[in-house]
Formats: C-alpha cells, sequence, structure tokens
C-alpha cells in the first residue's frame, strides 16, 4: 500500500458525507446504498465512522460530473479515467467524482458503482494507488465478482488511523506472490499451449513481457468463474477446457463460456452423490482417457465413449506411485503428468509409472 | 494479455499518443518532454515507462510493448500513481 505524499489524514474519526447528485444509470436507493457499503468497508477496519448529512458542506462530497468541471481535472468522455479523489482536507479535500459519462452498474458489467466508490473513497482517507493487484487501491479497473478490501488494503488505512475497535482483527485475501517458496495452487491445466494455474481469485501464467509470470484476476476472463476452482483439464482436441467447482462444471473455449453451463458432474460424468468435489483431474490426449482424483482415490473416464471406465475408483497411490495419496492439482505436458500436492510438484510418467523429478510448486515462474 | 496464447507481438509502436499522456497524467511526465521516436538516448519519457511497468509488475524494459499498452488501455483512477 502507499499513503499519499505528505501522510494527510482526517484529524477528526467522526466523518460527514453528502450525496450532492445522483447519476441516471441506478435509482436513488441503490447509490445512497451503494455508497453507505462503500464506507463500512473502510469503517468496519478502522475507528472511522461515517454519518450521511444532507445539506450544507460535509467532509466528503460525492458527486457525478461530466468532463470539466470545475476543480482543474476535466474527465474524458466514456472509458480510461472513471472518477478521482481528493486527499483529505477542507473543501475539496476527501471529495469524490465520478465521471458521468460511464454507465454506473451494480453488477459486473462495467462499471460497477461499488467497486469504484470503495476505491475512491481510500483516497478520501489518505491512501495512494497500491501496486498490489489483488487491493481495491490498484488504480486499474478490474471486477472481480466481488467487492473487499485486501490485507494491503487494510495495513494501509490502519497506518493512518489504527486498529478498528472491532474486538475481531479483520483480515482481508492476499494476493498470492508467484515466487513465494510456500506457494500452493487450487488447479492447473493447458490452454492452447500454456499452462494456466489457479489460486483462490486468481490465475497465473507464464508470459514474456512479465519477469516472473502474470498473475490476474480470473474474471478478467470469466467474469462468473471468479473464484475458487477446484480442478481443470484441456480436451485439446476439442479446443475445451473444463473448469470443476463444488459439484459442477463449465465448459471454456478460451475466454467463452460454452452454453448450457454449468452441467452437474454426477450427470455428465457418472459419478456417484458420495463425490462431493473434484480435487484435480488431467486429459492423457494418446488414450483418451481423463483422469480425475478425489481424495484419495481415481477414476478414469473415457473421453470417446462418453463414460467411465469399470473398476474404478481406485486408490491414487496403487495408480500413481510415489506422488502421495492425494493431489491438489496436475496438467499433461508432452505425454507427462505433474502432479501438485502443497507445495511439491512431481514429474510423473503415466507409461513406466514412474517420478522422473520431484520440484516445488512454483517451478514454472522463472523465480 | 487476457488473451489465449498471451499477445506475442511487440506493438508497432503506433499508440505514441496514448503512451505519452498516460505518463503525463499519472506518472509526472512534463508534457514538454519530447516523444520516443524522437530520441535515440534515454529520455525521460523512457524513465517514467519504466516507472510504470515496474509499478504494474511487468518486465521493465523502457519500450512500450502490447502488454504495457494493454495495461494503459484499461479503464481507471484518475488519480495520478506517483506522487504529484
Amino acid at each position: 500500500f502507499v499513503l499519499t505524499e505528505g501522510n494527510p489524514r482526517w484529524e477528526h474519526t467522526n466523518l460527514t458525507y453528502r450525496i450532492e447528485n445522483y447519476t441516471p444509470d441506478l435509482p436513488g436507493a441503490v447509490v445512497d446504498n451503494t455508497i453507505e457499503k462503500a464506507f463500512q468497508l473502510w469503517s468496519n477496519v478502522s475507528p472511522l465512522t461515517f454519518t450521511k448529512v444532507f445539506k450544507g458542506q460535509a467532509d466528503i462530497m460525492i458527486s457525478f460530473a461530466w468532463r470539466d468541471h470545475g476543480d482543474n481535472s476535466p474527465f474524458d468522455g466514456p472509458g480510461e479515467v472513471l472518477a478521482h479523489a481528493f486527499q483529505p482536507g477542507p473543501g475539496l479535500g476527501g471529495d469524490v467524482h465520478f465521471d458521468e459519462d460511464e454507465r454506473w452498474t451494480n453488477d459486473f458489467t462495467d462499471y460497477n458503482l461499488y467497486h469504484v466508490a470503495a476505491h475512491e473513497l481510500g483516497h478520501s482517507l489518505g491512501l495512494a494507488h497500491s501496486s498490489d493487484i489483488g487491493a481495491l487501491m490498484f488504480p486499474s479497473y478490474i471486477f472481480s465478482g466481488d467487492v473487499q478490501l485486501s490485507q494491503d488494503d487494510i495495513n494501509g488505512i490502519q497506518a493512518i488511523y489504527g486498529p478498528s475497535k472491532n474486538p475481531t482483527l479483520p483480515t482481508g485475501p492476499q494476493t498470492p506472490r508467484v515466487c513465494d517458496s510456500k506457494l500452493t495452487f487450487d488447479a492447473i491445466t493447458t490452454i492452447r499451449g500454456e499452462v494456466m494455474f489457479f489460486k483462490d481469485k486468481f490465475y497465473m501464467r507464464v508470459n514474456s513481457f512479465y519477469p516472473e509470470a502474470e498473475l490476474n484476476f480470473i474474471a478478467v476472463f470469466w467474469p462468473n468463474l471468479a473464484n475458487g476452482l477446484q480442478a481443470a483439464y484441456e480436451v485439446a482436441h476439442r479446443d475445451e477446457v473444463r473448469l470443476f467447482k463444488g459439484n459442477q462444471y463449465w465448459a471454456v473455449r478460451g475466454q467463452d463460456v460454452l452454453p448450457g453451463y454449468p452441467r452437474s458432474i454426477y450427470r455428465s460424468f457418472g459419478f456417484p452423490r458420495s463425490v462431493k468435489n473434484i480435487d484435480a483431474a488431467v486429459f492423457q490426449e494418446d488414450t483418451g482417457k481423463t483422469y480425475f482424483f478425489v481424495a484419495h482415490h481415481y477414476w478414469r473416464y473415457d473421453e470417446y465413449k462418453r463414460s467411465m471406465d469399470a473398476g474404478y475408483p481406485k486408490m491414487i497411490a496403487d495408480g500413481f506411485p510415489g506422488i502421495g495419496n492425494k493431489v491438489d492439482a496436475v496438467f499433461q505436458k508432452n505425454g507427462f503428468f505433474y502432479f501438485f500436492r502443497g507445495t511439491r510438484q512431481y514429474k510423473f510418467d503415466p507409461k513406466t509409472k514412474r517420478i522422473l523429478t520431484l520440484e516445488r510448486a512454483n517451478s514454472w515462474f522463472n523465480c | 494479455s487476457h488473451g489465449f496464447p498471451a499477445a506475442t507481438s511487440e506493438t508497432q509502436e503506433q499508440d505514441m499518443e496514448m503512451i505519452q499522456k498516460y505518463l503525463e497524467n499519472y506518472y509526472n511526465l512534463k508534457s514538454n518532454e519530447k516523444q520516443i521516436k524522437k530520441q535515440r538516448k534515454i529520455t525521460p519519457v523512457v524513465e517514467k515507462l519504466k516507472q510504470m511497468q515496474k509499478f504494474f509488475g511487468l518486465k521493465v524494459t523502457g519500450k512500450p510493448n502490447a502488454e504495457t499498452l494493454n495495461v494503459m488501455k484499461q479503464a481507471r483512477c484518475g488519480v495520478p500513481d506517483v506522487a504529484q
């Protein structure tokens, strides 16, 4: 996180705010509720309180404006700059301006007012932009499906105003760091020749424009699959990737979610109802079989016959000796299986059923 | 890059105006600084571009590659990324 240059802060903690005008894009009551929720994010984790006033000068004045609106920072029409806010202080200080040339929404279509308001209020309270892509104070607009303060944001506001009076010490999600030696994964798959790693709300992939690996929100590609993926695999000859969460799965082709999903793993693959979710999955091109890993067992599914092979489930420890009895994630590349369990990665040859190498989970990221 | 596979082509450097404006708005580049194409040596624009690439966790090259342009095209907050 970064504190605004000069460390401006409000000397009183019981702040007032006033909504001077409203966007026609949303009902007034929705705007009122959205702004109130945005303030609550910050009051929940700090000693600050926010009271709404309806006339006169409030500490934080909120308005929707077009183009040149008299503060020497004109807006630019649709897109690009969405809003801005001023650091704590008298008059214009603390005020928030939204660009009325944008379309303001309360869902995941552009642009979500709650997300932008929560960000701008961070400036009104003394925070500058954070380079943590998972932080609300990150400068670019990325809506990941829900609006919450990351641990980075919480650390920032508490550096200015101290902790909240709430007994439970609030915590927020931490953005994975690709070179963290303790990094583990929820799911991994190949996709059109690349390898995509999933963790919480984020994906990671090797990309020549990044020193270590590209990390961003899953929502950037699949907005309604924003987080908590548990397994994924690619059926390359169909240019299809299947993403699993709980007892459902989605099929995607590039960035497009195929119609008719999510579907049930019970109906589509024939899993017994005792299976509540899939830990990991991998398609083996030269046999046309997909291996599903669930707790200590694994199933084998025939993608051509579209049915589960007989004689399953079997014990993972028997079918894949040496990798342990549980799998977090797996993908296949050049005929080898790469199994991930915690911070360990096993390169496994399914033909000889032997482990070839043991690596750290994040060995793919040029750390 | 937001694409499969990730953007791989170096840009033809055709978005010079956007780069210049972005760095002026958010990285304190003075508007009288010449653009990249007119200079061969290290210039304030290259330095500011590196500052922006570092902030966004991109490879710090000082060159306007596809990924850097992709970030610059994203909608964002109007507050600068560095102190004015």
